[in-house]
């Protein structure tokens, strides 16, 4: 290996993704945090260092993907020879150094190089620079300067020769003294503006890392473990085995220690009170404890939970409950552009629209007619032969496919189903009462992981494969959706849509709120169907 | 392989390509940094080559084979492999 002498000072750095906007490469801006964070696990797990993100230009690691010449005097190559680059530290404090990545290159998020250059492993090495390696020539190390597949995937493991490396530069991991926190990119370490007055007024980032009387600072665990301590910046628990009272914080306490008001995870306030949520709850309750999520006869229109939500009127759907799986004898597939649709997701950079035991494929060029719908099972031939439908998809940030049926889900790697599988859906945390999800979707205002079913949803942490334990929480929050939703996804545009019945809303991330009060019929829009409505929706139909 | 080879081996691309790749990755001075850049010999450029191959751990051989060309044609880090350059950037 070969260092630079010149390293940062301190052992915890930040970093932040500057480039945001992946339209070009159908990239996913949490894809890409995901696999960063991978990335910087990889030197962290042997070394001294902790990476926390942070969304700032002043971080320690700032992160972009530049085209062609960008300034730097290393111009990209376009798509070949020519992956990426990163800047060596400069040994001091308050400068930051870059990592680009030439995003002409075809990049692929899955952790393998099968459907393009592996980020990851493009990633790992440029970190290795950004934290003072120079490359190697060791043939198989990860400093090596040419382009070579990595084993494992995510599960990546130091070679000897890197391990040395930064083990020089920042010392070894201490296990016994250091209690691994786990790191977890879509929980960014916000670094919160606070306001000193002095003679001027000046604006200062720091972390929220200030102790908090209602819990005590613990030098073991500086991030603090309660999910409620504003020092932990994970939201939840980073030993699961922790069993510290859960005493979640009265929705009256007007501590917000969040960087905005608008995401459904943050401590519910006056505005987004829920009734679902019950503040007192003690940390006794076990999640099977959680009521019964029952479905409710379909009704026109329903009850607004608070105020501020509107009424909402459904486009009929012809089915209120799929509980007890229907046997399809011979029944033909669904009409593309008059139906429901039971579930939605992005998978591999396409999407698929399932109904009943069919499902449709929309990619860059639209709606795949020819031989569609197809049944399901003529690409996910180890789904059970009477298959009739599914409840919910999503593509797992690892690349994964979950499919969720009834009380069982099934975990595909690609079309093939994972051995083991299907389980219980109870494996994942959700309670034994819950017979189905509704939905499920990686969030891409967070990277988060939800399930929905009935009035009732759940955030689920990918990294110990459980839903977090203040959950679930009242559908109120997703304003304006109601409840018993059929689908939920979140498109390559990276805005979340609702689907009920024939018809869908798209959802304002930001002002957590559907964008148009109305339902608008899916067939036209996701099927490229004749537009026998006027302008706007069923009611003028 | 084979045809992307054999374009790649194309002598007047290459001599170009060859340069270049030795600049820009450390084994052989610009010629804005040295003057003796544009009166480069062919001594220095398979000089230049051996220490590429070298580092590369594929055998020295200072010649322009199939191991070198394949070796330039697969995807790398944009960073010099020797420290001719400057390469620390500063932000803020």
């Amino acid at each position: 290996y070969s260092v630079r002498h010149i390293k940062w000072h301190r052992t915890d750095l930040t970093w932040s993704l500057r480039t945001t906007q992946f339209q070009d490469q159908n990239l996913r801006s949490y894809d890409v945090r995901y696999v960063i964070s991978k990335a910087l696990d990889v030197w962290s797990k042997h070394s001294k260092l902790t990476f926390a993100e942070v969304d700032s230009d002043r971080a320690d690691i700032l992160i972009y993907f530049h085209r062609k010449d960008h300034g730097d005097n290393f111009p990209f190559d376009g798509r070949g020879i020519i992956l990426a680059h990163a800047f060596f530290p400069t040994g001091q404090e308050g400068v930051s150094v870059d990592v680009h990545f030439d995003a002409d290159e075809n990049w692929t998020t899955s952790g393998s190089s099968d459907l393009g250059t592996n980020l990851f492993m493009v990633a790992a090495h440029e970190i290795g620079h950004s934290l003072g390696l120079s490359h190697s020539n060791v043939e198989g190390a990860l400093m090596y300067p040419w382009y070579t597949e990595m084993k494992n995937g995510f599960e990546y493991e130091l070679p000897e020769d890197d391990r040395l490396g930064i083990q020089s530069l920042y010392g070894a991991r201490d296990e016994k003294k250091r209690e691994r926190i786990p790191h977890y990119p879509h929980q960014p370490t916000y670094y919160r503006p606070t306001t000193t007055t002095t003679t001027t007024t000046t604006t200062t980032m720091r972390p929220v890392t200030r102790p908090h009387h209602k819990y005590p600072y613990d030098p073991r665990n500086p991030y603090g473990k309660h999910p409620h301590d504003p020092r932990n910046p994970y939201g939840y628990y980073p030993n699961r085995s922790d069993k510290s009272p859960q005493k979640p914080m009265h929705p009256s306490k007007k501590h917000h220690y969040y960087p905005t008001g608008s995401n459904p995870d943050h401590k519910p306030d006056k505005k987004h009170y829920t009734p679902g949520y019950d503040p007192n709850r003690k940390s006794t309750a076990t999640r099977q404890d959680y009521p019964l999520v029952t479905k409710r006869p379909y009704t026109k229109t329903v009850k607004p939970h608070h105020r501020n939500q509107p009424h909402v009127t459904h486009i009929p759907t012809e089915r209120t409950t799929r509980y007890v799986p229907k046997e399809y004898p011979g029944e033909p597939p669904p009409d593309t552009c008059d139906t429901s649709y039971d579930a939605i997701a992005v998978i591999r950079k396409e999407l698929f629209i399932f109904k009943d035991r069919y499902f449709w494929r929309i990619g860059d060029n639209g709606l795949v007619e020819k031989n569609y719908p197809a049944e399901i099972t003529r690409l996910w031939k180890d789904f059970p032969k009477n298959l009739t439908h599914i409840d919910a998809v999503y593509e797992r940030p690892d690349g994964h496919i979950a499919f969720f049926i009834g009380d069982k889900y099934y975990l595909f790697a690609g079309l093939r189903v994972v051995p083991g599988y299907p389980k219980p859906i109870t494996d994942l945390g959700l309670p034994v009462s819950l017979k189905k999800i509704d939905g499920a979707m990686v969030w891409g205002h967070n990277g988060q992981t939800y399930f929905y079913s009935g009035d009732m949803y759940w955030r689920f942490d990918e990294s110990v494969q459980k839903v977090e334990l203040d959950y679930p929480r009242n559908m109120a929050m997703w304003n304006g959706v109601g409840t018993d939703i059929d689908a939920v996804f979140q498109w390559k545009d990276g805005r979340t849509y609702f689907f009920k019945g024939k018809g869908f809303w798209k959802f304002n991330d930001q002002r957590m709120s559907v964008e148009h009060v109305e339902q608008k019929p899916s067939g036209p829009f996701w099927m490229g169907c004749k537009q026998n409505y006027e302008e706007n929706g069923l009611n003028q139909k | 392989a084979s045809a992307k080879l054999g374009r790649i081996a194309k002598r007047e691309v290459l001599d170009e390509n060859l340069n270049v790749y030795l600049t820009r990755f450390g084994y052989m001075p610009s010629a804005t940094d040295d003057a003796v850049g544009a009166l480069r010999t062919e001594e220095s450029v398979r000089n230049a080559i051996k220490e590429m191959q070298e580092f590369a751990g594929i055998p020295a051989t200072g010649k322009l084979d199939d191991r070198t060309i394949k070796l330039m044609n697969t995807p790398r880090c944009g960073l010099p492999d020797k420290s001719r350059q400057t390469s620390g950037r500063r932000k803020r």
